[in-house]
């Protein structure tokens, strides 16, 4: 995220954050 | 071999859950070949999701946004509204990560519509958040601050103080 501003990709850190433990089960 | 099927996406999510991103998508390729063998398309569009889901911790952002594609071509032939929604939301913040606003934009909107309609207050507070985003690195601070706006009112209804 070096070229961006951290308040613009709060959000995405966020959704990041929850992807992170995100499985599609069987 | 579909026992199979189901040990490989098995196998994928525990790779993925151990951070080991590159063994994760080799499982799920394996279990999308599977999938397509038995024109399973319900465990086709998970195989999508996943290594979607695994491609953006790899750093490949535009291979990550090729597997949501098809996730989302998938749900709308499913007719699986919430994996729709789900799908934009990934295409969104996955277009912010290469830096394509106008595109984000464009699915953050897309997820906002269907969350709305399946009235999901905190997919449509993350839209806002996100739509507030997009906007601003865009120089469009008119509507970044409509979406923070809504953002603020809908967190506020969720008594969400963070």
């Amino acid at each position: 995220f070096h070229r961006m501003n951290l308040m613009q990709v709060d959000s995405v850190q966020r959704w990041m954050d929850d992807l992170m433990v995100m499985t599609e089960c069987e | 071999r579909a026992a199979q099927g189901r040990a490989y996406g098995n196998l994928g999510n525990t790779h993925y859950l151990l951070g080991n991103f590159q063994n994760a998508v080799v499982s799920h390729e394996q279990r999308l070949l599977i999938a397509k063998e038995f024109g399973d398309r319900s465990a086709e569009r998970r195989a999508y999701s996943n290594l979607g889901n695994a491609f953006i911790f790899l750093g490949e952002f535009e291979m990550a946004a090729e597997y949501y594609k098809r996730t989302l071509q998938l749900a709308r032939q499913l007719k699986d509204r919430a994996v729709e929604a789900q799908s934009c939301y990934s295409l969104g913040n996955t277009y912010t990560l290469l830096q394509d606003f106008e595109k984000a934009i464009d699915y953050h909107l897309k997820h906002l519509v269907i969350a709305k309609e399946l009235s999901d207050r905190v997919g449509e507070g993350r839209a806002c958040w996100s739509l507030g985003n997009a906007y601003t690195a865009l120089g469009n601070h008119d509507q970044a601050v409509h979406f923070a706006e809504r953002h603020l009112e809908i967190s506020r209804e969720l008594g969400d103080r963070n």
